[in-house]
């Protein structure tokens, strides 16, 4: 379905957002 | 219990969910954070996605002939288009300013995992709102919500197929029922199974693939009862009452399985302690 596959490019999209921020913030803890 | 009741559903959003909740963690571990990097691309590309999943969803509404989904999914689409914008404002923050703790937390609250909101559905709403994977959790739910009711419409197909055995007292009349029948029953079994397969709740589950079982096994008894019932008829022996209690007996029993197999398929991981009583 057209529906799932756009949610998981979002969800795709925010995964490396995500990713990028936590990269920052690990190297702190 | 598992947070998410569908395979798709879960996973699309859980390894999301996982990241956040480690960011929630890092931030809350270190309260005043490094130096964030721009986050200027990333959050493009979210923004292009929910753009596109925006045009797909439209696109969807327009065609589909189910009124809640058409209801139900443009306030899910303005909620992921909300959340974008919020991690655009979060990012935009960040680049002014790599240490501002306002952006990081924006950045949490624009994306935080819906586990926490999946649990306790009523909490802090005000704090979930512009969540995105709350509203791309809200859509999934709305589309999945759309696809099980297209399911019920079909055992409903089926219910009313039963509710025509009472008319039927000739045995051309029975081969006519049996050729009407046997089509929407198939579809019907063939989409409960892979929406028991598709389910991560294990009693639900197993309550489905109990009840189709049944339904299976009383089909054919079903037929055998009404040809029992329809020879009685005709040959006018005694057994005509019996016969009819027999064939009535089975219908109701599985008019009774079908009826709580759309229950269950309207259930979700919530409902649990319900499903449990």
């Amino acid at each position: 379905e057209q529906i799932l596959e756009a949610a998981k490019s979002i969800m795709n999209a925010a995964s490396a957002l995500i990713k990028g921020a936590t990269a920052a913030q690990k190297e702190l803890v | 219990m598992p947070v998410f009741h569908t395979k798709t559903i879960e996973s699309i959003l859980e390894p999301v969910a996982q990241q956040v909740s480690r960011l929630v963690i890092l931030h809350e571990e270190a309260e005043d954070g490094n130096l964030m990097p721009d986050l200027s691309r990333p959050v493009q590309a979210v923004k292009i996605a929910v753009d596109n999943l925006i045009k797909v969803g439209n696109e969807t509404c327009s065609v589909s002939n189910d009124d809640l989904l058409r209801k139900d999914l443009p306030v899910a689409l303005r909620r992921v288009e909300q959340s974008s914008m919020f991690l655009i404002d979060a990012a935009s923050l960040l680049k002014q300013d790599p240490y501002s703790v306002e952006g990081r937390k924006m950045l949490i609250e624009g994306a935080r995992a819906s586990k926490v909101q999946a649990i306790v559905p009523f909490i802090k709403k005000s704090r979930i709102r512009h969540c995105i994977l709350q509203g791309v959790s809200a859509l999934l739910l709305a589309f999945d919500e759309s696809e099980v009711r297209k399911i019920i419409e079909i055992c409903r197909d089926v219910l009313e197929q039963l509710a025509l055995v009472e008319s039927v007292e000739l045995i051309e009349q029975l081969v006519a029922f049996v050729k009407n029948l046997s089509p929407i029953l198939s579809r019907m079994t063939k989409e409960v199974d892979l929406r028991e397969k598709e389910l991560t709740h294990q009693i639900h589950r197993q309550l489905l693939s109990r009840l189709l079982e049944q339904v299976k096994n009383l089909t054919p008894a079903l037929i055998s009862g009404m040809k029992v019932y329809i020879t009685a008829k005709m040959t006018g022996g005694h057994t005509i009452v019996e016969s009819q209690e027999n064939r009535d007996f089975i219908i109701g029993k599985l008019s009774d399985e079908i009826h709580e197999i759309i229950r269950i398929l309207q259930l979700t991981a919530f409902d649990d302690e319900e499903t449990w009583e």
